[in-house]
């Protein structure tokens, strides 16, 4: 089972069209091995990326270094899996 | 509900499949569980037919759920739909006049495969399971597989890309049996397709930034639609087409239904805060449901008033 440990998502806050043309060229590139959970279209729609914790660090150099705007809204992805995968368990050893 | 289903809580396909089984045998003379085909890894995808009439093709609305499989509430809210339908026939008088007059079919899962994948292997999960030949990568994006300007604009031709597009149209089992059972049947006036999350009401066109012919008439009802989901709790859903509202999409479900004849259809992004991505609490699923029927019977009922 695939684990996401340290893997934090992030939330870009994209105000013109030269930072969606900046993240946009990020989309299809493979080298940081993001997934964008909402991609860069517009600039009153954030977007949000799941940044692998080997990534981390290259990902947030990049936005800051091209002045984007970002929050980190979710620390530590598996953390937030685990906590769910307990609740389905409960839910499920209830309804048995 | 007779039996003890949680309806505030995530489950398993088989889970589904057999609350699906059951919600027929509860209720044998308006719902009916039938299959139409089966997924690239031979799961059976199963809908729920709601009928009050017999013999002839009624005028039908489609209601489609987790093609995407992360997007959990998706599934959840169409099984709480599907109770909805069956516990508000003739005590609700909106659900019961649109099944006087059409036919309801409810997709629960739209990716049975994915989605024990999302359970199983890798939570993150979007596309389906299918193989792709020359590529170590997996699945195509199947809502990029529709015949809708297929591999146009914002599908991708890598097998790798989250939005891959799939060898050809239809190149997924998976939406071929949606749309074999679509066309067999022929009298389709509406298609609605749930996702989340980002609390939008679309329509056509996806693959372009051209107006649909009945851009207005579709604004004008999903505005209502808006309106009525954003009465239960004030979630406030932005509404227009699919290119301009959230992005150029390609192949998607609703393009092909509207470019097939199917005047009326929509896409959901359900409720979520973004702050857990596709996990949203489950603890969300009977709100974000609750409010969501309210859009989704305004629709129904434009379509009852507006058959063509």
């Amino acid at each position: 089972q695939e684990k996401f440990f340290g893997d934090q998502v992030l939330r870009i806050n994209v105000r013109n069209g030269d930072e969606i043309s900046k993240l946009s060229q990020l989309v299809n590139s493979n080298n940081l091995k993001l997934n964008f959970w909402k991609s860069p279209s517009s600039f009153n729609r954030p977007v949000d990326v799941l940044v692998p914790s080997v990534s981390l660090q290259a990902f947030k150099s990049f936005l800051r270094s091209q002045g984007l705007e970002y929050a980190v809204t979710i620390e530590d992805l598996q953390a937030l899996l685990d906590n769910e995968d307990d609740e389905m368990q409960h839910n499920e050893g209830q309804e048995r | 509900s007779s039996n003890n289903f949680n309806y505030g809580a995530y489950h398993s396909l088989e889970a589904i499949y057999h609350e699906m089984d059951n919600i027929a045998a509860d209720f044998p003379d308006l719902a009916r569980r039938v299959k139409i085909g089966h997924s690239f890894e031979n799961r059976p995808m199963y809908v729920l037919k709601f009928s009050t009439g017999k013999g002839v093709r009624r005028p039908a609305v489609w209601l489609n759920a987790g093609i995407h499989s992360r997007e959990w509430i998706s599934q959840a809210t169409a099984i709480w739909t599907a109770r909805k339908i069956v516990s508000d026939y003739q005590r609700d008088p909106a659900i019961t006049s649109i099944l006087e007059k059409m036919d309801i079919f409810l997709l629960p899962v739209a990716n049975p495969d994915g989605y024990v994948y999302t359970q199983t292997q890798n939570r993150l999960w979007r596309k389906t399971r299918s193989r792709n030949p020359g590529s170590s990568c997996i699945g195509a994006d199947p809502n990029r597989n529709w015949n809708a300007s297929f591999a146009g604009k914002g599908a991708s031709d890598n097998p790798c890309s989250e939005v891959y597009h799939g060898p050809h149209a239809n190149s997924e089992v998976e939406v071929k049996s949606v749309v074999d059972f679509i066309q067999k049947h022929g009298n389709f006036k509406g298609f609605i397709d749930l996702h989340s999350y980002s609390q939008l009401l679309m329509y056509p066109y996806g693959y372009s930034v051209k107006k649909a012919p009945d851009a207005e008439e579709l604004d004008k009802v999903a505005r209502l639609a808006a309106k009525a989901l954003a009465s239960v709790s004030g979630t406030e859903y932005q509404v227009g087409p699919t290119c301009t509202t959230v992005y150029p999409a390609s192949g998607s479900s609703i393009d092909w239904a509207y470019d097939n004849g199917i005047k009326f259809a929509f896409t959901f992004e359900l409720r979520d805060t973004g702050t857990y991505g596709f996990l949203l609490p489950a603890n969300q699923i009977i709100p974000t449901a609750e409010e969501t029927w309210l859009g989704l019977k305004t629709i129904m009922e434009h379509v009852r008033d507006n058959l063509y």
